[in-house]
């Protein structure tokens, strides 16, 4: 498996925050959690209304479902499987060269 | 040549160099490689001018793909789309007009230290390669390290952050080899275009204020034009304006770097896709992605050649 298999069980998510409060629930947990963002490139370009693709590691799925559950902050999952995406990126053949 | 490699794969570093050596002996009418510069890891900072050989100073058009290390359809866009130019020369009256008015300067991969980290080691590496001195983190991000803007909106002078613009503007060895080559050339070069994924967006200045450029009427209609003629080709819908409002506003781009040193038509594409496949595009969506986008920019040259001052 690429990139030995690091990224099993880790998710992609989108989410929408609508308010300040939200923003800064999202911020707060930031602080203590440095998820990977795919859009908005950072943190601080979060703001109301602007969607939001993050990253999120196995170990801390659960952790991140209930703070925007209990934020308001709705969210759905993008990428279910992230390793099995990133086997599906190449075709096998090129799999196999790398 | 151009048939023996697949450009509907993802290529390694070391695969792309090889080609651009390859390329660079076969097509020596039309091809030149040459060197800006070397990564902080001490990598040749490749660049292909791809364009019929004239004893005259030719327009040109500057093209990078890889700023950001795991934006991959970028370098397979760049690599796709000098196969392409070479490849319809003489079938294309259009292409071929193209390359005998101007030269295109194109970089496959800026960021090639953090392209090759990417391929072996981490999938999602953003930024540069280069080591904070106080930290125990690597890089920079090569989109926040130009010195317009620098440190604004949205970047981060921590070293650990995802955005962070660097200790100083320039800091970033690849950044400055692209300024002092642009900076050099830029009473050549008309326009500056940059490849980036994902959100399948057409972006122009400023990315940093919210305000209109100067030249906007051809700026925008170049834009609107080239969407258009992206959108005819498989109906991929691609947003486009000025970065401040399409996205939000940021610290200074290179985009914005590019017109404020004097390149009149500067553009930053977000290739596909809008979030379902994210950085990781199947091989398979390379080449509609790419024929579409070559398109596209065939339009913005061609506009910019014929109706803009």
């Amino acid at each position: 498996l690429l990139y030995n298999n690091r990224y099993d069980g880790d998710q992609v998510i989108r989410l929408l925050p609508k308010t300040e409060q939200q923003v800064d629930a999202l911020k707060s947990f930031h602080e203590l959690v440095k998820v990977d963002f795919w859009q908005p490139s950072s943190i601080l370009s979060v703001k109301p209304g602007v969607l939001v693709d993050i990253h999120v590691p196995r170990n801390w799925s659960e952790k991140i479902f209930q703070s925007l559950l209990q934020a308001g902050i709705d969210f759905k999952i993008l990428v279910p499987d992230l390793q099995g995406l990133i086997e599906m990126q190449s075709g096998s053949r090129a799999r196999i060269r790398r | 040549s151009t048939h023996l490699y697949s450009y509907e794969v993802y290529h390694s570093l070391e695969e792309i160099q090889s080609w651009m050596h390859h390329m660079n002996r076969s097509h020596s009418q039309l091809l030149y490689l040459f060197s800006i510069g070397k990564s902080f890891e001490e990598r040749p900072l490749f660049v292909l001018q791809l364009g019929k050989r004239s004893k005259h100073l030719k327009k040109a058009v500057w093209i990078d793909c890889g700023i950001h290390a795991r934006e991959w359809i970028g370098p397979a866009f760049c690599q796709w789309f000098v196969k392409e130019a070479l490849q319809t020369y003489h079938s294309d009256p259009s292409m071929r007009r193209l390359l005998k008015q101007l030269y295109f300067y194109i970089m496959p991969v800026f960021n090639v230290d953090g392209y090759h980290y990417s391929w072996t080691t981490d999938r999602f590496w953003r930024k540069t390669r280069s080591n904070s001195t106080n930290f125990n983190c690597h890089g920079v991000d090569a989109n926040r390290n130009w010195k317009v803007k620098w440190s604004g909106e949205g970047a981060s002078l921590h070293p650990c952050a995802d955005t962070y613009c660097g200790p100083v503007p320039e800091s970033e060895p690849e950044v400055k080899a692209v300024a002092r080559f642009l900076h050099k050339h830029k009473k050549q070069i008309k326009a500056y275009i940059s490849f980036h994924a994902y959100s399948q967006m057409l972006l122009y200045p400023y990315s940093y204020k919210d305000a209109i450029i100067p030249n906007f009427k051809c700026v925008e209609s170049a834009a609107f034009k080239a969407v258009n003629a992206l959108y005819s080709v498989y109906g991929i819908k691609y947003k486009h304006g000025p970065a401040s409002s399409i996205l939000y506003v940021t610290s200074g781009s290179s985009m914005d770097w590019a017109y404020k040193h004097g390149i009149p038509y500067a553009f930053a594409f977000e290739l596909r896709d809008t979030g379902y496949y994210g950085f990781l595009l199947p091989e398979s969506l390379i080449k509609p992605t790419c024929t579409e986008t070559t398109l596209a920019v065939k339009n913005i040259t061609n506009h910019i050649l014929k109706k803009c001052p």
